[in-house]
């Protein structure tokens, strides 16, 4: 059936517990987005073949188009979910992230990080007079 | 801004034309 | 009360285009019968080596599929319920609703459930109904042992549960845990 590749991502991802980043799959993510090649291919050539005159060949279409879609929803979410592990984790490390995290990541993945970092320190920078570190005290102190 | 250059330069310049653009109203969390 | 929980909030998109566990959710299967011949897609039924799916033939697609091919407007296939949310089912979540082990039948048996909705089914009715019933009726249960089960290993309080019923489980727990360090002052 399609789109049992990409649900094995989105396994995979859900199996890991809170804190570990598993490694980034880039395997995976290249055979869904040749299986969305081939699906992309077929219905074309489906397509032009109706245009042809051929008659029937909707009901294929539809069906992998929404395969296609179901694909798309997949791997976005992998990566979608993997940056908020990795967001929480700046929260709860600081803006250098554990060894044991950044060899998890992808390149792009650490792209985003770095950004993520400015922005949030941008930010911190700009509260009260001379800026504020929200991810200290995440629970209210005692006093 | 940040994440869709991620999910652009990871995945979605690597899909058929017509799947490489994020739909907000879908992707918007409810 | 929960008897007011908008059943229009079910639809079959969900919640969050990004949720993992709705993704995991909707590849659950439904027994579903090809009502157009499906051209080049005979690999899609072990049960045949034609190329081409006929009209009549049942499959059992994953949700996200099935509710593709089976809308209002496009009726490619036509679904039917899963057993686990037929009337012999039903009768037995509504005879003891606690007995029953819906980690084993679902995980996701309520999202799963509520997403059938969103076919045009003369049960969905009844399925909607059941569904409600069976959560507020195991809901006590689980309020109380989550309200109750402190610093213990809880693993036989949730065996049964459901993911929807473990997220109301762990947060039952987390208000028990706040409430004591509070207690302790910390």
């Amino acid at each position: 059936m399609f789109g049992e590749k990409a649900l094995e991502l989105i396994r995979e991802l859900h199996r890991s517990t809170e804190g570990v980043l598993p490694p980034f799959n880039d395997e995976g993510i290249r055979q869904v987005l040749e299986e969305m090649r081939s699906l992309y291919e077929q219905n074309q050539a489906d397509v032009s073949a109706t245009v042809a005159g051929e008659q029937g060949l909707f009901s294929g279409v539809q069906l992998r188009h929404a395969s296609l879609e179901r694909d798309k929803r997949c791997l976005l979410a992998y990566l979608y979910n993997r940056l908020q592990k990795i967001r929480n984790m700046r929260w709860e490390f600081g803006s250098v992230l554990p060894a044991d995290i950044k060899t998890n990541m992808s390149e792009q993945e650490v792209q985003w990080f770095t950004k993520y970092n400015k922005c949030l320190a941008n930010y911190m920078r700009r509260l009260g007079d001379s800026g504020l570190d929200l991810t200290q005290d995440m629970q209210p102190p005692k006093s | 801004e940040n994440l869709e250059t991620h999910l652009k330069n990871v995945t979605l310049r690597h899909m058929p034309r017509n799947l490489q653009s994020i739909d907000k109203d879908k992707t918007a969390p409810r | 009360s929960l008897v007011e929980i908008p059943y229009t909030r079910y639809s079959s998109s969900s919640d969050n285009y990004y949720c993992i566990d709705d993704i995991i959710a909707t590849c659950e299967k439904i027994p579903s019968k090809v009502e157009q011949p499906l051209f080049r897609l005979g690999f899609l039924d072990p049960s045949t080596d034609n190329t081409t799916i006929q009209p009549g033939t049942k499959l059992e697609l994953p949700f996200w599929l099935a509710s593709s091919l089976c809308t209002r407007r496009r009726r490619l296939v036509s679904v039917d319920m899963p057993k686990t949310y037929k009337d012999s089912f039903r009768e037995i979540l509504k005879a003891d609703a606690n007995v029953v082990d819906l980690h084993k039948i679902g995980p996701y048996y309520y999202s799963f459930g509520s997403k059938l909705l969103h076919f045009d089914h003369p049960e969905i009715g009844d399925i909607a109904d059941s569904l409600l019933q069976g959560f507020i009726s195991r809901f006590r249960r689980i309020m109380d042992s989550s309200q109750n089960a402190y610093n213990e290993d809880t693993t036989h309080l949730t065996c049964k549960l459901d993911e929807s019923e473990r997220c109301v489980f762990k947060a039952g727990q987390k208000g028990l845990d706040d409430f004591q360090r509070w207690q302790t002052g910390q």
